[in-house]
């Protein structure tokens, strides 16, 4: 199963409602300084379950929504959406109920001062479902299949017990 | 699940030597694991030789040899298993111009071997060669992302506007 | 001396908006002494908006951006004082070219200005482009580094051989 | 004052007795990852007193020796020198005494599992007075005058508390 498609409305720099397309083999993403590129690798690890201040920049929710900038006022909300294309058999049963035609599309959701909310196909779930439904895919936020800015060197750099989480999790 | 966790070890082992010898052209590496005799217990150990040096402490390694090292790692626990996406936001930042060409080549075996979808980040005009599709992002609007979807030949004018 | 320390902040603080200002061409940034009203205790703090974006928590900089208002602090410690040597190892590494390219006016600017020299580490072509003397290393026998002094115009064969 | 020559020899990966002049302005290091720019870079920062093996790369004085390579012995001694222009009415009254002709040179030396020695112009000195040597220059190894590989951005990333020593090194 994998990614297709990706959208994101409201969070962090994108304030307007984009729709990146994922192709199979390399999609590569290019601009300048402070454009927006890290934001969209947040996005995927934030609508995937993440909510560490570290690996998402921010301090607390509210960080996540668009702020405003100089020509546009903040938003209120801000949403992330992935779409899955997944094969039937690979999928565990309490979550084939949710495929409809080979597709999953995972949201999350944040309200300003609220709290945020996951929705499977548009049916709100909660934040261990979709660690489960990631944790089958053996990804997810944590997965050791993002590398983020500055820390490719991170595995040498790191202690043997530290780096051993790369053997538990392939095992 | 002792064996299990063994397993894993030889399988990722056998592939970080191989794929250290291709980025590297040469030279050799392999992982031990160190620190108990239990291996659900026992940390997870680099060693590694450039081609010519010797085996030597982890921490002298030079930035880009650092980075060339972790990317074998990282790629032999991508290559054994599928995941929805891969993502790699500027890894090639600290390696000279050799090297992300090489770091390239194996990307692109990564991709046609294992099925793997990758997002991949980068200011670097010889990975945006190696890409498939290019999405370009720009702030026309200060503060506000935008994205374009950017055909190979474009990406030299949109490098150019960086 | 609380005096001393005092002028020194004062100082820096205007040479560091000013320097921002150059390097991001635009945008607004002041140091704030925090957490103390003693100027001897107190934390020293930035305050950044780059042009068009609000002021927000250091830590949403992109990379880039991070580097960059770094570097404004950087120099503007430099300018102040005579050193025997400044080094930067890489600090282009984060940059895209345009603000390579910026980084490197500043940084000739502030040769000029302040009469240091500069040891300048670098793999981008545009950073060689601005250097007065450049000193290839190479080890054509592994392991064991040497020098060779390299012409600017021979730089681009010095990086096609990395 | 400033630094017009380093010579290296046995430190780090470089075998080869080697000798670099700085001149005025921008003096740009090029070349390959791993081939020893970073080395330069730390035998300055070695010479002016530097010890800790975060700051050195190293864990311990021997891992500064040149530990041999495919086609080459080991070596036994690490030697470091920076020859240094000064105008006199700059230096402080105890090291006016080793200026010569304008020119202080130093140099650090290391010989395996003993220790390091230091010289200023040819004559045996102690540490502190290395130490106090650059503290007049207001730089040294420690001061903000060197930006290490992968730390531009630290500035930004530091808490406050930590931030200020560059105000008290300017003061
Ligand atoms: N909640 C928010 N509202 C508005 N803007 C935000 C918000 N959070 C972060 N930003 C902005 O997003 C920008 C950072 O974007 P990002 O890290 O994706 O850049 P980048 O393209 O990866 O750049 P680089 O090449 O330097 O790594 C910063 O300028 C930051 O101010
Ligand atoms: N004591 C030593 N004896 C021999 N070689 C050494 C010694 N200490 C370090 N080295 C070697 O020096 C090399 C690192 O050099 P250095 O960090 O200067 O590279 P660099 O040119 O800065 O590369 P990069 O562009 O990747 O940052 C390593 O390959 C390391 O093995
Ligand atoms: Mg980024
Ligand atoms: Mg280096």
């Amino acid at each position: 199963m994998f990614i297709s498609k990706l959208r994101i409305s409201g969070f962090k720099s994108f304030c307007e409602d984009t729709t990146i397309t994922i192709s199979s083999g390399l999609n590569g993403i290019i601009g300048p300084n402070g454009s927006g590129k890290s934001n969209i690798v947040e996005a995927i690890k934030w609508v995937m379950g993440e909510n560490s201040s570290k690996s998402l920049r921010g301090s607390g929710m509210n960080d996540l929504i668009f702020s405003g900038s100089a020509s546009k006022a903040s938003k209120n909300i801000a949403l992330v959406s992935i779409t899955i294309e997944v094969t039937k058999n690979l999928l565990e049963d309490n979550y084939k109920k949710f495929l409809k035609d080979n597709i999953i599309q995972v949201e999350r959701q944040a309200v300003r001062d609220s709290g945020s909310t996951y929705r499977i196909n548009g049916k709100e779930v909660k934040a261990k479902d979709i660690q489960f439904l990631f944790a089958d895919f053996s990804s997810g936020s944590r997965s050791s299949n993002i590398i983020d800015q500055g820390s490719v060197g991170n595995l040498v750099l790191q202690k043997p017990i530290e780096r051993r989480k790369v053997l538990d999790e392939a095992a | 699940s002792r064996s299990r966790v063994l397993n894993a070890f030889n399988e990722i082992n056998n592939t970080f030597s191989f794929l250290f010898k291709k980025l590297f052209s040469g030279g050799k590496a392999y992982l031990e694991l160190v620190d108990s005799s239990d291996p659900l217990q026992a940390g997870l150990e680099l060693m590694v030789s450039p081609p010519g040096k010797k085996l030597q402490r982890l921490s002298l390694l030079s930035g880009g040899e650092k980075a060339l090292a972790s990317l074998a790692l990282i790629f032999s626990t991508f290559i054994n298993k599928t995941s929805p996406i891969c993502i790699l936001d500027e890894v090639d930042a600290p390696l000279d111009e050799g090297n992300v060409e090489k770091f390239c080549e194996l990307l692109k075996e990564v991709t046609n071997v294992s099925n793997n979808r990758f997002l991949v980040v980068t200011h670097n005009k010889i990975t945006m060669g190696f890409m498939n599709k290019l999405y370009g992002i720009t702030m026309l609007e200060p503060g506000s992302s935008k994205v374009v979807s950017v055909n190979l030949d474009e990406a030299e004018s949109v490098s150019a506007a960086e």
